[in-house]
């Protein structure tokens, strides 16, 4: 099955600091929260983008990665969970 | 524990509490009289779950509902599909999104204020964490979800999962394992995040055991049964289910079926699946926590196989069993239906298990070939490191991680026997996974039927086929992963029912005590000589 990719990504900053995660992902025109169980991860996501895509949104990680202050962005793969 | 129905008085004006079968079962719907979570005794002892929050993980709360609205905990409720904090469903005409708000009444609704049913911990506060609600999951959703607000958040209860067609096999992903073991380490103080899970809707032809989340040791994973003690047909069975609720029934009497709050201000009488059986879970969870504060995540583990029981539940296929020390257990069922009266009571007196200890039991790495007829059997013998710091003594959980091919993974079948003689079906037959490539990587299949055990000697892995035509495998690693304490966890306990499993429990630990005590007196003397 091919991967499904959506309008979340997984960001890890090289200086943790809510704030300074606020004003990168503003910036780059996402929403932001931490991630409470883990330092220097944050959750960005991007209301003009399309929740779910057969193709990887390369402009925007590419874009984030460029940002010397982002260690690593990954776009977050979506997959299937079912209520009981 | 007999007590007569006809003496249990309680008064509600809620006019769906008498068809709530689940919680005061007088035979309605054709039931059984009695079997049911006895949270009467609960409530009568007081405990209605107050001051304890319980988390929805789900498509959204409907927090206006008038029996909902007084109980809804807004400061720990989330939105993570729209990114607010308000968590309220997205309408569609058909009202799909009704599951959260009907899993929610049956934990929080309130009670005595004439209007649909009532919760099993009804002073309790339910928060609302929408993430269900959208195209695709993400890891990074769930990890949010699972993780948020876990000093505010008791219980975390989900009704969802991987898909149950009987052919997946999937779990959390690397960041919801992350959030899930700092949730159990951190979350409320220190003493854990509780987390219930449905374990899952695919009937006779799926294993929960495939299913990540319902087979965490971090979960409390619960079937369900219908009125009559029998399992509902969508049960599935896995021997990491730790115990049971209720669930509606096979027949189709409309009042069968699990009674509580629906979208915009309903009530229904029609709430099924294993979705409604986690949710009664979290309610008596939150009972219990009311009554001792200080539990923990493992208390609360240990307590629910202390005090289910066995009732009348019964299936013509999986009969109930006894494990190495004595403790009743069904592979369906678990240890069987909660009993709020028995956890409430057992929990007041709570004396925190002492810690948990990791060992490596031993480890299979070269490939065998698992035969078309017969069976591969393997063994491993374990001193559960023994005279090691991790030395694990008294079972709790025990993972068989496995990673083996086959050219039907359907066909292929598990078992695990323990040293003091207790058979654990790892995975059974699932007809319709037709997988001949992916296998099972490194997965880790988890069995409770061993609780209480001592993990040292001989362990037991049997894998064949069962299916219509001949199929080959090759299993290249089995590793034996054994979780619990090195001292005894309920020697310290109160003991107030000498006919419990805990009087039984602790009865054995003083003896194992007082024979390895003799022991020691023993050879002391013979050195001395």
């Amino acid at each position: 099955e091919r991967p499904v990719f959506t309008n979340h990504f997984l960001v890890e900053l090289h200086k943790d600091g809510e704030e300074e995660a606020r004003q990168v992902a503003a910036e780059h025109g996402f929403g932001v929260r931490k991630l409470p169980f883990a330092e220097g991860l944050y959750h960005f996501y991007h209301n003009g983008l399309a929740k779910a895509k057969r193709r990887r949104s390369l402009h925007h990680k590419r874009q984030l990665e460029r940002d010397p202050r982002i260690k690593m962005a990954l776009q977050q793969e979506g997959f299937d969970r079912k209520k009981r | 524990g007999y007590r007569d129905i006809n003496e249990i008085d309680i008064n509600m004006n809620d006019p769906l509490f008498t068809k709530q079968w689940y919680l005061f079962n007088t035979g309605q719907a054709d039931g059984t009289p009695g079997l049911d979570l006895n949270v009467a005794e609960a409530w009568e002892l007081g405990y209605t779950g107050k001051g304890v929050t319980i988390g929805i993980m789900d498509d959204g709360i409907d927090y206006l509902h008038p029996d909902l609205a007084y109980n809804y905990n807004a400061d720990a409720s989330y939105d993570f599909s729209s990114n607010d904090p308000y968590p309220y469903p997205r309408y569609t005409d058909d009202w799909f999104n009704s599951h959260g708000t009907r899993c929610a009444g049956e934990v929080s609704a309130a009670a005595s204020n004439n209007i649909c049913g009532v919760g099993v911990a009804y002073n309790s506060k339910v928060a609302g964490i929408r993430m269900l609600d959208q195209p695709f999951m993400t890891d990074i959703i769930e990890a949010s979800s699972i993780s948020h607000m876990p000093q505010l958040i008791d219980i975390y209860s989900a009704s969802w999962g991987p898909t149950d067609n009987g052919k997946t096999v999937d779990g959390p992903r690397e960041l919801t394992l992350q959030a899930m073991a700092d949730g159990v380490n951190k979350g409320r103080g220190g003493k854990g995040s509780i987390y219930v899970w449905a374990s899952g809707d695919g009937g006779s032809y799926d294993d929960c055991n495939c299913d990540g989340y319902a087979s965490s040791m971090w979960t409390i994973s619960i079937n369900s049964a219908i009125n009559d003690g029998r399992t509902a047909l969508y049960d599935e069975s896995c021997s990491s289910t730790l115990a049971s609720t209720f669930s509606n029934g096979r027949k189709r009497n409309p009042e069968a079926g699990v009674a509580t709050t629906d979208l915009y201000g309903n009530c229904t009488l029609r709430h099924s699946g294993t979705s409604a059986a986690a949710p009664e879970a979290a309610g008596v969870f939150a009972l219990a926590l009311e009554a001792n504060l200080d539990l923990t995540w493992r208390d609360m583990q240990h307590l629910t196989v202390l005090t289910s029981k066995r009732n009348q539940l019964h299936d013509e296929v999986h009969q109930w069993r006894r494990n190495g020390v004595g403790l009743e257990f069904n592979h369906l069922f678990g240890y069987g239906v909660l009993d709020a009266g028995a956890m409430v009571k057992m929990a007041k007196d709570w004396k925190t298990v002492p810690e948990r200890f990791h060992c490596v039991g031993g480890s299979v790495q070269n490939p065998e070939k698992i035969p078309p007829t017969g069976k591969l059997v393997l063994t491993l013998k374990t001193n559960a490191c023994e005279g090691k710091e991790n030395f694990v003594r008294y079972l709790e959980h025990v993972q068989a991680v496995i990673t083996v091919n086959a050219t039907r993974r359907g066909d292929l079948n598990i078992n695990m026997t323990s040293p003091m003689g207790t058979k654990s079906i790892l995975l059974s037959r699932r007809p319709r996974d037709d997988d001949s490539k992916v296998g099972f990587d490194k997965w880790p299949f988890m069995t409770t039927h061993t609780w209480g055990e001592d993990a040292r000697g001989t362990w037991t892995l049997e894998l064949g086929f069962v299916g219509s035509a001949p199929q080959k495998g090759l299993l290249k690693e089995w590793t034996l992963m054994l979780h619990g304490t090195q001292s005894a966890p309920y020697i310290d306990q109160v003991v107030r029912d000498y006919q419990s499993k805990l009087a039984m429990s602790k009865k054995q630990e003083l003896e194992e005590e007082l024979d390895e005590a003799v022991e020691r007196s023993l050879q002391s003397i013979l050195r001395k000589n």
